[in-house]
């Protein structure tokens, strides 16, 4: 499915590169659900956004289904991206729309009808437990009912691979309990391959696989169980 | 120093109420160090937005060193809200201002020499593990440092009262220790009143008094350490 390759990341501030990937190297199989943790500043949501193509490395290759992304034009790159399900690390919900329009809106590029559209946004937010939110805009819901919206629009298009950076980090520990066994469902009943970041180390250790990062690097990538 | 009176505060969402507190009593003395726990949705934003005098209950009364806060004017008020520090659950840190500008401009407005600003933005960015970050822009910064930023910025006017929506909701686990420290000290050494909303039952384990919230009421308010 997707493979990094020697992946640098570095960011300009005026004159001063900051390297926030050092050399990443990551192989991540069809149908894996694996969890990143690591300091604040090391790089997690930097390495996601490489993943998910939604930014260029500085350096390095990065594979998805034996494709080198550099090679594809930008119509092919969005193409990529919609299989793509992401829940960003805070949120970026349109602020004028309602939290089942937000969940609409990513299907309509999908060529879904309009009913069924509003169906399956409905569908989904009644998943994350927000039956009774569904016509509040982001500044009329809770920091933790905005994240549920932003997992309901990830879910929007049926992706088979999906990236969430800190998906329970707002939310209350019953909450996360909800959200992280939807999670588990759809990687273990539909085979959805999934990276999750998070600071939680309990949660941590229900994915099949833990990579910890330090600095821009990977330090340690373990198959959850081992020693 | 605070005491709320049976507040409510109901959201209109078109022709729909949407009741966020439904009559909450709560006294704090001036040094104490509550922890605020409760389901997403449970009504603690809110609740600290209230207590902050940053939004009007609907009904109720809202006490703040004895004077009811709907007799004062909106001078009056704003002097009131920078005594008062707040860290929102999102930040709000603008978005083309350097960390050190963040800091910076909340004390701009109370009078401090331009040198005295920047060597106490400094101070307090060092005082959260930003020393080499100062120059970055929000969108420059990963989460858990922007969430450091937050505090630094709470911080700048020296408040005797800190208003924290989940200070730790975006961190590592040794970053949200460094943190926990940070307030612990600000706390016991130099009295400040605190009150912390958090999603962490261990967190709110170390504040002096837990209440917890549930679907717009206080549900128990219990000094730390008894039963
Ligand atoms: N502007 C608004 N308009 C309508 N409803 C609102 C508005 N702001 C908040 N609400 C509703 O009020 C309730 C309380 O929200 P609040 O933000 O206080 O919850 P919370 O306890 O902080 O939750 P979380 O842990 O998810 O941050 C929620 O159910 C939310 O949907
Ligand atoms: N646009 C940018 N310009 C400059 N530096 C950046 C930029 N974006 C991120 N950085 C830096 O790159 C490093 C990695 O950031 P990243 O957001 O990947 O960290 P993270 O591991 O997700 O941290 P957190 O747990 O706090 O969310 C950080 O030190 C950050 O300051
Ligand atoms: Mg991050
Ligand atoms: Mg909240």
């Amino acid at each position: 499915l997707v493979e990094a390759i020697e992946l640098k990341k570095t960011y300009m501030l005026g004159k001063v590169p900051v390297e926030a990937l050092r050399g990443v190297n990551l192989k991540v199989e069809s149908g894996e659900f694996l969890a990143i943790l690591g300091p604040s500043g090391s790089g997690k949501s930097t390495m996601l956004n490489m993943l998910g193509a939604l930014d260029k490395p500085t350096s390095g290759k990065l594979l998805i289904d034996g494709i080198d992304i550099a090679t594809l034009n930008d119509n092919q790159l969005s193409d990529l991206r919609r299989r793509v399900g992401f829940v960003f690390q805070f949120f970026n919900l349109i602020p004028r729309f309602t939290a089942r329009e937000n969940v609409e809106l990513v299907m309509s590029i999908a060529d879904v009808g309009k009913a069924e559209r509003r169906k399956r946004a409905e569908e989904l937010l009644e998943a994350v437990g927000l039956k009774d939110r569904m016509n509040h805009k982001p500044t009329e819901l809770s920091g933790g009912q905005q994240q549920r919206v932003a997992i309901a629009r990830a879910l929007a298009n049926n992706p088979k691979f999906l990236l969430m950076d800190e998906p329970t980090g707002n939310v209350d520990s019953k909450t996360a309990r909800e959200i992280m066994n939807l999670i588990k469902r759809l990687n273990e009943e539909r085979g959805v391959t999934i990276i999750m970041v998070t600071h939680d180390q309990h949660l941590a250790r229900e994915a099949k696989r833990v990579v910890q990062m330090f600095d821009g690097v990977i330090t340690s990538d373990v198959v959850n169980g081992e020693p």
